[in-house]
């Protein structure tokens, strides 16, 4: 199960726009 | 073409559409001991974005309760400060009831981003940091 800091972590880097 | 380094001066969504741009930005932001207004502020898109299907229900309440305890609950947190009173009860209440909803994160995130706008976003446009790069 992930953390609670790595579940926000991957949170706040879903919502960044991908390389371009 | 313009070079994205002007864009992002047009505004502040379209700094925080570009990765460079919100990469030095969060590097200005992390100098002024303010990178969790933008860390919050993308934590509540992605929040919102999360998907309603199955086994996501607890996923989703283990993340709104990680986005409350880290942002919310310190009162002396720079969101924290930020954020109405009258919000931060409805987001706890919320929580508290488990009542998960994706836009429960919404007004919240507004407050920072107006905030961001009003604020360090200029600054951040006439910082050394942002000047060098350009």
């Amino acid at each position: 199960l992930d953390s609670e800091d790595d579940l926000l972590q991957k949170c706040i880097t879903s919502a960044m726009p991908k390389q371009r | 073409p313009t070079p994205p380094y002007l864009k992002w001066a047009e505004s502040l969504h379209s700094l925080l559409d570009d990765q460079d741009g919100i990469h030095l930005f969060r590097t200005f932001l992390k100098q002024e001991d303010c990178a969790d207004l933008l860390d919050f502020w993308f934590a509540c898109s992605g929040f919102r974005k999360l998907e309603t299907s199955e086994g996501n229900e607890e996923k989703k309440l283990k993340l709104a309760k990680a986005i409350y305890k880290k942002y919310i609950l310190d009162s002396n947190g720079i969101v924290s400060r930020q954020i109405k009173p009258a919000t931060k009860s409805f987001i706890k209440d919320c929580v508290v009831r488990l009542h998960i909803d994706p836009a429960m994160f919404d007004q919240a995130q507004t407050e920072i981003q107006t905030m961001m706008e009003e604020n360090t976003y200029p600054v951040f446009l006439k910082s050394d940091i942002y000047l060098e790069y350009t």
